[in-house]
Parts: C-alpha cells; sequence; structure tokens
C-alpha cells in the first residue's frame, strides 16, 4: 500500500471471523499530512469490516478534532488500504484451507 | 492510564493513547 505517512495496524490478533475488528492508527510522518498536526498519540477503535467505511470514520476523527478536515482524505484512505490487506488476507485463508 | 476516551456523536468511541517512542519514523 501506498505510505500515506498514516499507519493503521491490526490492534488484534485476527480470529479470521469477527466482523468487527480492533484497529490502531498513528500518524508516522507528519509532514506527509496537509493539515498542521498537533499529536493527538494512537487512536484505537472498532470497525466492523461488512458494515463500515473507512471515509465514515475519518469524518468521525476529524468531527472529534483529532485531524483536521484537510486530512480526512488521507485518514480514509490508509484506513481502507489496511481493511482491504484483512479481507484479502481473509479470502486467501479461506480458499487455503479448501 | 493516559489513555483518554473520545466519544463522537454516532457513539463510536476512540481511545488515543500516546504512541511509543519505537513506533515513531526516525526523523
Amino acid at each position: 500500500a501506498e505510505d500515506t505517512g498514516v499507519r493503521v495496524e491490526l490492534a488484534e490478533e485476527d480470529d479470521g471471523k469477527k466482523t468487527s475488528i480492533a484497529l490502531r492508527l498513528w500518524v508516522e510522518d507528519p509532514k506527509k499530512l496537509k493539515g498542521k498536526y498537533k499529536d493527538s498519540g494512537a487512536i484505537e477503535f472498532t470497525f466492523d469490516l461488512n458494515k463500515e467505511v473507512p471515509e465514515a470514520v475519518a469524518q468521525e476523527m476529524v468531527d472529534s478534532g483529532l485531524f483536521l478536515d484537510s486530512d480526512m482524505k488521507i485518514v480514509g484512505r490508509s484506513i481502507r488500504d489496511r481493511v482491504a490487506l484483512i479481507k484479502w488476507r481473509r479470502e486467501r485463508t479461506i480458499s487455503r484451507d479448501k | 492510564s493516559t489513555t483518554t476516551e473520545v466519544v463522537t456523536s454516532a457513539g463510536r468511541r476512540f481511545f488515543v493513547s500516546p504512541v511509543p517512542e519505537f513506533r515513531l519514523k526516525e526523523q
């Protein structure tokens, strides 16, 4: 995935079954953000792989003052990339088991 | 604990805590 300067990783081990999974997001490279970044730290949250939209979570982070509006897209894309990877890994595991 | 809980108007919970040193990219 593209290096957005925002890291998103699993905050728990993926058992491959749960649809709601804990993720952790933090800014690794503030220079890649458009807005002036104030260090908010690592943000942990749960994400429903089937129902939720990464951009909507990013919007909520903006609304909560964790990011500026100008960085909503980059945060959303970072979450989207990680979610896609998690889904891809799950699909691969399922097809391997078959 | 240094973790702060942020609850959004949509009811989502964000748990914010300091990023460990080793996680940060060397500047």
